[in-house]
């Protein structure tokens, strides 16, 4: 079902954000 | 009205909702006074967005202009402080937000702007996880602008 592969896919782009966010360095430099 | 930009403040004001705060958070007019943003900001970050700080934004105004604009403009200067100083981020290419608009009109687009500059100091503040976390339990649709608008922030800062 091509709406059930679009959902999926959306919810990879956003946790593959998230997630990405989640690993990054605060701001302040080290 | 730009669309995206009015599904922007809607989608931001249902994060903002996620802070619980004691000033009503449910529509553009609850936040043109500027209680709620102030006390989802202390939540943030109470030690720059202090006490004292608070205590300095009226959460009592009613439709009084003048008083809404004083806090809309103390908020702005300190998120925009707080980039600066404490994320060491330079977002001087983001538009900044017409807090005249958002006071004399409750302007969704300019109120919009403002929420998203609220929404970088919380995903990039000490305690970033436990927003961002927040954040990926929310509605698909609403997390798709929220993530949006962090890529636009992202975009327009300079180290």
């Amino acid at each position: 079902d091509p709406n059930i592969k679009g959902a999926a896919a959306n919810e990879g782009v956003l946790a593959n954000f998230f997630n990405s966010l989640l690993s990054k360095k605060t701001g302040a430099p080290g | 009205m730009d669309v995206n930009k009015t599904v922007l403040c809607e989608s931001l004001i249902i994060w903002l909702q996620t802070f619980n705060t004691a000033a009503p958070c449910t529509t553009v007019a609850d936040l043109t006074t500027g209680a709620a943003m102030a006390q989802a900001l202390h939540q943030i970050d109470p030690s720059w967005f202090s006490d004292s700080w608070l205590t300095r934004i009226k959460d009592d105004v009613g439709d009084n202009l003048r008083l809404k604009l004083n806090n809309l403009k103390k908020i702005l200067q300190m998120i925009v402080d707080y980039y600066n100083e404490v994320l060491n981020q330079q977002i001087s290419g983001f538009p900044m937000p017409d807090v005249v608009r958002v006071a004399e009109l409750s302007d969704p687009v300019e109120l919009g702007r403002l929420l998203q500059l609220l929404l970088g100091c919380a995903v990039n503040c000490d305690r970033k996880q436990e927003y961002i976390q927040i954040i990926m339990t929310l509605e698909e649709s609403v997390q798709h602008v929220v993530m949006t608008a962090i890529q636009e922030l992202m975009s327009k800062e300079s180290m």
